[in-house]
């Protein structure tokens, strides 16, 4: 474990808990995209089947179950899930590989509707910002890992990870620049 | 090296 992956997952989670604070707080899902969340849904649900094939670590596992959990609660595509489950849970081992696989793309343009549907009103509330830059930040990280990762150990991640992940995190890279000139100075997020 | 299995990371 290393510092970089650490504060990504601590993203990557910090960012569900945002998400469910702004639905609260607001009492309104307005300006966040169903279809992202849908996908995320997938996502997670195609990724971490390996729950039940492989067991890397405590924290591995809690913080599998953590996304699926948080992430189930808060679309409530709970039957969807269910059924996803009940349809992919006979496959074999090199089927689970191949969700992964499918996984790893998917998150990688999941964001895309959230992103389209901020280009065309031109702007987010402040904490749905909030939101897409933790998810950002741990993308962000997960490449700073990867190079630790790479010369810290003798084995190198898949470059299925690597590919998606440096387009994924290049989707955020506009969005990044107007959270940084504008949100971190208490302005709100207006496209230029 | 080899490929780091895919179940390591999140």
């Amino acid at each position: 474990m290393n510092v970089f992956r650490l504060v990504a997952d601590l993203l990557h989670l910090g960012s569900i808990f945002i998400l469910i604070a702004r639905i609260h707080q607001t009492r309104s899902c307005a300006g966040i995209s169903l279809k992202t969340q849908a996908l995320y849904f997938l996502v997670f649900v195609t990724r971490y089947l390996d729950l039940f094939t492989s067991f890397v670590s405590i924290y591995n596992t809690l913080m599998k179950l953590f996304f699926l959990a948080l992430d189930t609660f808060r679309v409530e595509y709970v039957l969807v899930g269910a059924a996803l489950f009940a349809l992919v849970f006979p496959h074999k081992y090199k089927v689970v590989e191949i969700l992964w696989s499918f996984s790893i793309y998917l998150e990688a343009v999941a964001i895309m509707p959230q992103l389209f549907m901020m280009t065309r009103t031109g702007e987010a509330d402040n904490i749905t910002s909030h939101y897409i830059f933790a998810l950002g930040g741990y993308r962000a990280l997960y490449i700073v890992n990867w190079i630790y990762r790479y010369y810290s150990e003798d084995k190198y991640s898949d470059y299925i990870a690597w590919v998606a992940g440096i387009v994924q995190t290049g989707l955020y890279a506009d969005f990044f620049y107007v959270y940084f000139t504008r949100v971190l100075k208490g302005k709100e997020f207006k496209l230029p | 090296r080899q490929a780091r299995q895919t179940h390591d990371e999140l």
